[in-house]
């Protein structure tokens, strides 16, 4: 028998446990730190991403209590639409009573993806259905004993990866943990110094914004800016992906996001990987530029190199080099 | 007091044929972007 490894292109989103109700209703969510809310399925859903997904039963849970408020969120990825409720819901062992969240009705766009809902770690303001968002309401029932949680994604195993609630654990990281303020309180937003690649300035040349986004799987930035990498790498287009020889990635240079004066490099192996046809394809894609700010997505292909911790207490994050 | 969650890095090419087809088409449209598009009370 002659095995060979496949590459595992769409091996993208993480996703984990969590319950909801009483007894207990499990549901596999992704710990999202790009919005607010959390949301899953209805058993009263009729699109067809619910014929595929665990439902909420809500007759079957003595602490649901429904509320009359109806909700919408759209996401980059599809849209949704539902009712807003209460229950418990239980991370772990962490319980979060009468907890509002989302029971959504309605989808598009969401179809055949591999999670159930989200969970939504950022700020309050970004919060679509209206009511406390579950780590806020942790830190209100002080179920937590630090106001932070942290993010390991595992580079190369389906599992070892983790989201820590209430403190951080030094053995997922190495090195220094280095801390950025946010630009604001209430985005997991901060100020990005620029992007290089072998000494020289390639992008954010005047200073930008990053977002820190663990529901993100490719980096993201403005076209322009992208091209000008894809093209010093040597990537070219096909379809909507850029890709290079598998066999050059080994020679390809490094990005450096140069973040509070500090270099987070992230090495060609990490940016480009192989797909199942056997080819190597580039793990960025476009946003719509803004017309004031440069804005980019630091997401999970970042986060795999770096751990990375979110400070609700000191509005701040925290980047160290991944084990 | 640290609660640690384990999460799983999906394996989708387990998926059928149909299935990993259809993931591709919305990658090439989203590539698992959940950022939010809009803002609260934008509409």
């Amino acid at each position: 028998i002659s095995t060979h490894p496949l590459g595992n292109i769409e091996d993208m989103v993480y996703v984990g446990n969590i319950t909801i109700g009483t007894p207990p209703q499990k549901f596999q969510v992704v710990f999202d730190t790009g919005s607010s809310d959390l949301w899953v399925p209805s058993i009263s859903c009729t699109s067809q991403f619910c014929s595929s997904h665990a439902l909420f039963r809500h007759l079957e849970s003595s602490t649901y209590w429904p509320t009359q408020k109806t909700f919408s969120i759209e996401y980059g990825s599809g849209r949704m639409k539902g009712v807003v409720a209460h229950d418990t819901v239980r991370i772990g062992d962490l319980v979060s009573n009468d907890q509002q969240f989302g029971l959504s009705l309605e989808h598009s766009g969401f179809k055949g993806m591999p999670f159930d809902g989200i969970l939504g770690l950022n700020y309050p303001n970004f919060s679509f259905t209206g009511g406390t968002p579950i780590f806020d309401n942790l830190m209100n029932q002080g179920a937590i004993s630090e106001p932070v949680f942290a993010f390991y994604l595992s580079k190369s195993k389906l599992e070892g990866s983790v989201v820590m609630f209430g403190g951080v654990d030094k053995s997922y990281y190495q090195g220094a943990l280095n801390w950025v303020p946010l630009i604001q309180a209430g985005d997991w937003r901060v100020h990005m110094d620029r992007i290089s690649m072998e000494g020289q300035v390639i992008a954010c040349s005047g200073g930008c914004e990053a977002i820190v986004d663990t529901g993100t799987s490719l980096i993201h930035g403005p076209r322009r800016l992208l091209n000008k990498i894809l093209s010093f790498i040597g990537a070219t287009p096909r379809g909507s992906k850029h890709y290079v020889s598998c066999s050059a990635v080994n020679t390809l240079p490094s990005i450096d996001f140069t973040i509070n004066g500090i270099n987070y490099t992230l090495p060609a192996q990490a940016y480009a990987i192989k797909d199942s046809t056997g080819d190597c394809y580039i793990f960025f894609k476009q946003i719509r530029a803004s017309r004031t700010t440069e804005t980019w997505i630091l997401s999970d292909v970042f986060l795999r190199q770096y751990f990375s911790v979110f400070d609700r207490g000191n509005d701040r994050i925290g980047l160290a080099q991944a084990v | 007091c640290i609660v640690k969650i384990p999460l799983t890095r999906v394996n989708i090419m387990r998926k059928t044929r149909s299935e990993k087809n259809m993931l591709n088409d919305f990658l090439k449209k989203h590539a698992y972007r959940l950022y939010l598009t809009s803002s609260p009370g934008s509409n």
